[in-house]
């Protein structure tokens, strides 16, 4: 799992059993008596508690394997949407890909509120090339990952001979990594996890990764102090799965999707990018949301494209052929 | 591509987690994904304060509730970066 903190906007990204949209009333009150944010509105959700309204809020996930083990409002879809509408007005919620003939049970599920356009007080400079009202998430869910591939994420199979690490079990430093962390670099290495955006010209990588016990892994890439891409894996076979989440604003994203798939070899997968695009400057070309998307060995099962307000989405599910 | 002294500039790591934590029993891949822009953009912030001023502690309160703890952070001058348990 893993967390962004901008100045304005936190991003948590959380696996197995974990509550996360239970973490809704403490971040409202952390910027409600920390930093004076009020985004309370004057109607009241059917309980009579506060409804807020912040600029936007997404909330999303891939059908879960084991919706079972799932714990509290995570049980179901509809009751996240409920709980979601307790806190935010105008919301709408989206069930993407689903099939019930065949029993598709790869689906995507989205909430999304509609844009608070009255926060946006200063004028959009739409000259700018690249300023920062434009916003990407490119996310690749994967599924059936590759025995060759997969073994490459249990601790017991990692080649720890090329790291030259030595640990210090005695040091009392915080900042001083520790067997997971270690483990975590080097399978970063070994993958070339840090390779992927290799032809995108960036000045600085900040990288974070945990190889966990006995298999599975996590990692944080930072890209030029405020890009982002993260990593999970979780190898065992039987429930196999990697996701993939990145906001760098890269032209060639279709290289980074091949990159990934080389990472993990996937039977199935599906992948969703969003975009919010305000330079006046983009061309045709540009506003195609994904360059190609002809990847063999892969059969394309679904591809969607929604208008969502002020953003665009794009919608693929693969699958080997 | 990252370098290994990235293994050392780390603006916390929790030790006593990092060295316990067993990942056996915590499958079920799929991730839930929640992101909050309460802002546009932070020229207009009001109050002087952002969400990188809010204390660590608080940040960990707020994460114990949905079952996650800190395994270490990275800091740029733009973002923080928290590489989570589970």
């Amino acid at each position: 799992s893993s967390m962004f903190v901008y100045d304005h906007r936190i991003i948590l990204k959380t696996c197995g059993t974990t509550l996360t949209l239970l973490c809704l009333p403490k971040l409202f009150e952390l910027v409600q008596n920390d930093l004076k944010w009020d985004f309370k509105v004057s109607e009241k959700n059917d309980n009579n508690e506060n409804l807020y309204s912040p600029y936007k809020v997404f909330y999303s996930r891939r059908s879960f394997m084991f919706p079972d083990k799932q714990k509290s409002v995570h049980k179901n879809w509809s009751d996240e949407v409920d709980y979601l509408n307790k806190f935010f007005i105008n919301g709408e919620s989206y069930v993407i890909g689903e099939d019930k003939i065949k029993a598709n049970k790869s689906h995507w599920n989205l909430y999304v509120t509609k844009t608070k356009k009255s926060l946006v007080t200063i004028p959009i400079d739409v000259n700018d090339s690249a300023h920062e009202h434009d916003d990407e998430t490119f996310e690749i869910l994967m599924t059936g990952l590759s025995d060759e591939k997969t073994k490459n994420f249990y601790k017991s199979n990692l080649k720890t001979q090329d790291t030259q690490y030595e640990l210090d079990s005695s040091s009392t430093n915080n900042t001083y990594a520790d067997e997971g962390h270690v483990n975590g670099y080097t399978m970063t290495k070994q993958n070339k996890i840090d390779e992927i955006y290799e032809s995108f010209k960036y000045n600085k990588m900040t990288h974070d990764a945990f190889a966990f016990s006995p298999c599975g892994y996590s990692s944080n890439v930072l890209i030029n102090d405020e890009f982002y891409y993260t990593l999970h894996v979780t190898p065992e076979n039987g429930w196999s799965y990697a996701s993939f989440e990145s906001n760098v604003q890269c032209n060639n994203n279709s290289e980074v999707l091949r990159n990934v798939l080389e990472i993990f070899k996937p039977t199935d997968f599906c992948l969703t990018f969003f975009r919010r695009k305000t330079t006046k400057k983009s061309t045709n070309e540009e506003n195609i949301l994904l360059n190609d998307t002809n990847l063999t060995p892969y059969e394309k099962l679904d591809e969607i494209v929604y208008d969502l307000d002020d953003y665009q989405l794009l919608y693929i599910h693969f699958q080997d052929r | 591509t990252v370098d290994i002294i990235e293994l050392e500039n780390h603006s916390y790591i929790d030790h006593e987690l990092s060295s316990n934590l067993d990942s056996t029993d915590a499958f079920e891949g799929p991730e839930k994904l929640l992101e909050i822009w309460f802002y546009p953009t932070v020229q207009i912030i009001p109050n002087g304060r952002s969400l990188l001023d809010i204390e660590m502690s608080k940040w960990i309160d707020m994460l114990n509730l949905v079952k996650c703890e800190i395994l270490s952070m990275k800091k740029t001058p733009k973002m923080y970066s928290f590489l989570l348990s589970e």
